[in-house]
Order: C-alpha cells, then structure tokens, then sequence
C-alpha cells in the first residue's frame, strides 16, 4: 500500500527552480491497477520516481506498507526498490555490455537469487514478452520495441509485489501492446500492484482507475470524486 | 526522390544470422507524406537506417534523386546525411554533455553555418515544439516528451529537404502528438518530404499513403496495389 500525503518536489536547473510536484495526495491499495495520464512534463515520471524511492521528495509523507520511508535505513530502501519494485523505465536503461537475458537478471543479482533460478527466472520473462531468441543479443542489436519488452521483462523476472511503468507500449505496435497488457492483467489477477503512467486510452482501458495529472497536481481521481 | 530496389540486409550476431529486409522495392517522390506502419522487429528501423545512409544494405540498389548513393563519396554521403535528411530517432540521441539548444544546433554546426544565424534557428525550432523555456537544460533534465520533442527539433532546424521521423510520437500525449503532427503537415505543404514510422493510427492519418510492413517485407502499400 502506498500513501501519498501532501508531497511536494522541485527541480532546481542553473537559477531556474520549476516544482514538478504540487502537493500529491494518492493512495494506491494492494492489489490495484492503476494507470496515469497526463500531458507531457506534467510531473508523471517525477511522482513515480518518488514512489519508487528513486529520487526523493521535498515536503510530505510517503508511507510504504505503512511505514515512512523516512524512517527506513539506507539498505532497506535499496532492499526495497530491488526487490519489491518492478521498474520499467520510460528510456529502458538497459545496459549496454549486457545482453538481454543478463540485463533481466541484474535486479536477481542483486537480491542474491542463485545462478540456475536467475537464469530460468529470466528466459520465463523473456519468453512471455516473445524474446526468448534474443537472450544472447545486446541492447543496441535489437529494435527499439525489443529494448521495451526486454526493459519489461526485467521488471517481472523477481515477481515483485509492485510494478510501475512508464509509458511501457510506447515503442510498440497494437499487437503487441495488447501481449503485453494481458501479461499486466494476469500478473495482476495474481496479487501484483500495477501503477502505470500512459498516454495511450486504449492501454489505460486495461486499468481499474484512472489519475488523470495536470501541471504538477492530481486534477482527477475516481477514487477522490465523492469526497 | 527515393528509389529502393531489391533491398536485402542480414544482421549477424555471433553464429546467428537475421534477416532484417527480404527484397524490398519502395519509391518515395518529392513532396510526399508517407507513413510505415508494422509489427515490433519487422525492420521498419533498419529500412529508415538504410535510406537514411546510416547503415548499408548488402543487395539491392538505392537511388537517391536519380543517382546510386554507391557512386557517392564519403563526403557526399555525409553531406547529405547532414544537411539533406533530418533523422528524429526512435531513442533520440540526445548527447547529454550539451543542452537543448545546442543538441538542436549540432547538424547546422556540421554544416558550417554561422553562430548568430543557428542560434536564431534552433531557438526557433524550439519554440515550434513548445521547449524554449528549456534550451538550456540537459536531456537528464527534462522529461521523456521534452527529450522526443527536442529530438524532432534538431531534426527541422535546418529545414533539410527530407524528414524521417522514427516513432516521433511514442512519448507524447495525444495533445502533444497533434501538435507535433500539425507541425509536420505544415512542413510538408512547405514542400518537405515526409517518412513516418508509426504504430499510431491517429499519427498515421495525418499521411497520405500508408506503407505496411511486416517480417521484411513491405506486406501492403498502396501505390502498388493496381499492379
Ligand atoms: N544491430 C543489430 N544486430 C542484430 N540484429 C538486429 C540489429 N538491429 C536490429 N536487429 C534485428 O533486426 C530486426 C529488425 O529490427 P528493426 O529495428 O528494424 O525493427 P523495427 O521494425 O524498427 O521494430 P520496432 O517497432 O520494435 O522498433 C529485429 O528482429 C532486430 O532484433
Ligand atoms: N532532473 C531534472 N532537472 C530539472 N527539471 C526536471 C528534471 N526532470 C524533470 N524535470 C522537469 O520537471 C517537469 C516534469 O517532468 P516529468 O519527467 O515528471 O514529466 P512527465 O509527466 O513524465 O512528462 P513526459 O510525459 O514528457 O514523460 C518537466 O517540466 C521537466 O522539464
Ligand atoms: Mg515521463
Ligand atoms: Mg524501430
């Protein structure tokens, strides 16, 4: 579960500060499929940085499983992003000296999983995005759709608890969004959280709720209306 | 004006060999507005790389306004290459060394052209993507939209005669993407030709012919279709 209170960010570029956070208050529930939406530099990228305990906040409360994550030790916080957060990238970040099978096994590395199930663990992600055949490529001898899906894979491989993406079908044809969405929504019928910022409505469709942003704010929240 | 004949490439990595383009005939006429459209690794990169004298075919001729690009020289083809194509690429090649500004001034440096008078142009640029606030931010400054946008800037700041835009909209909402689109549709009326990789059939209906491509091979195209 995460609980967002009042939380508040800003860049400080040169002399130029631009806050790309407003005082977010959002609650994700365990279980959920929620996407994001909202124009571009809008803040979506921030607020999941922040989520993902990537970048940090200025100002207001995040707690995990109810816990502050300012109370957490550093090794904790690592332990978390590692293995409880699957993170696809909205530039993939995948290494360019490993190949795809190693690049998907990079976050098992780091929570210690053994060579032979870091291996299966990672040819099963890369098979249910239908790149098994390019394990042994680079990331810079595949297609951009590729890089997405291998990006994909990596996120799933430690079956985390939590998923978030950032824009994950935006190199990708229909057919093959529409894979991945459906391997999204099993891994959801299955217990994993997913937060996913898109710009696409047929790929939100997939979501239960959808947070619509705006310059910096939360201006719609199907979960917020009544109140 | 664009005349591929019998286009073969193969990619070999390691003892495995791929074929990326099976025999591919295309004609593009001055002034065109074209969009390809197809599966995620059907080659639609690789066919950009190639017209765009980025990469070699291994069969096939290519004619680039009238002449084989076989007879050019190095400098030629990087004269062209430069001051001819404008490239927006699909993971935009951005160098993060320099700011926005002078990411989008890098081909008019190659072309020799003045400080005052590149200025004035990339500002320009800039401002028809809605980014010059942000000139002088780093890529790892701005957000994955901002990134695509200054991608596409670079690639009209020096109005070249021949734009190939890889996946423009992929990080874009759909305001954004409109945007950009009408940007490229006044460009055309301009006289600029237009090639467009897309997996989006809103983007797409901004072209006047839709190229579909599949495993190599152009699968439908509708300039051909009465033969
Ligand atoms: N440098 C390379 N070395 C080896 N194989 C490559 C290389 N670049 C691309 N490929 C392979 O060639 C095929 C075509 O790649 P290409 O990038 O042209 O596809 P695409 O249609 O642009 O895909 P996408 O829509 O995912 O961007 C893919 O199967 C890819 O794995
Ligand atoms: N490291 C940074 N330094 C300075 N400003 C930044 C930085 N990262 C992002 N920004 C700015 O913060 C704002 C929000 O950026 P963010 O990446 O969160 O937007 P976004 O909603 O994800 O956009 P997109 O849809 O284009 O990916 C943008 O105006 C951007 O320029
Ligand atoms: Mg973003
Ligand atoms: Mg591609």
């Amino acid at each position: 579960v995460i609980q967002l209170e009042d939380i508040w960010k800003t860049y400080q570029t040169g002399e130029v500060s631009l806050t790309a956070l407003k005082g977010i208050d959002l609650t994700i529930r365990r279980g959920e499929f929620a996407a994001i939406m909202g124009p571009s530099g809008s803040g979506k990228s921030t607020l999941m940085n922040v989520i993902g305990c990537l970048d940090q906040k200025d100002q207001g409360n995040y707690l995990l499983n109810g816990r502050s994550i300012s109370e957490l030790s550093a090794n904790e916080l690592a332990k978390i992003r590692n293995e409880e957060i699957g993170f696809v990238f909205q530039s993939f970040n995948l290494l360019s000296k490993l190949n795809l099978r190693e690049n998907v096994e990079l976050p098992m590395v780091y929570a210690g999983i053994g060579r032979k199930a870091r291996t299966e663990r990672a040819m099963a992600a890369l098979d249910a995005v239908g790149l098994a055949d390019w394990a042994r490529h680079k990331p810079n001898e595949v297609s951009g759709g590729q890089k997405q899906r291998a990006a994909i894979a990596r996120a799933i491989a430690l079956k985390p608890a939590l998923i978030m993406a950032d824009e994950p079908t935006g190199n990708l044809d229909s057919k093959s969004s529409h894979e991945i969405m459906q391997l999204f929504a099993t891994l959801n019928e299955e217990g994993t959280t997913i937060l996913l910022i898109t710009h696409e409505a047929d790929v939100a469709a997939y979501a239960r709720r959808i947070i619509r942003f705006g310059d910096g704010r939360i201006v719609d929240d199907p979960m917020k209306r009544g109140a």
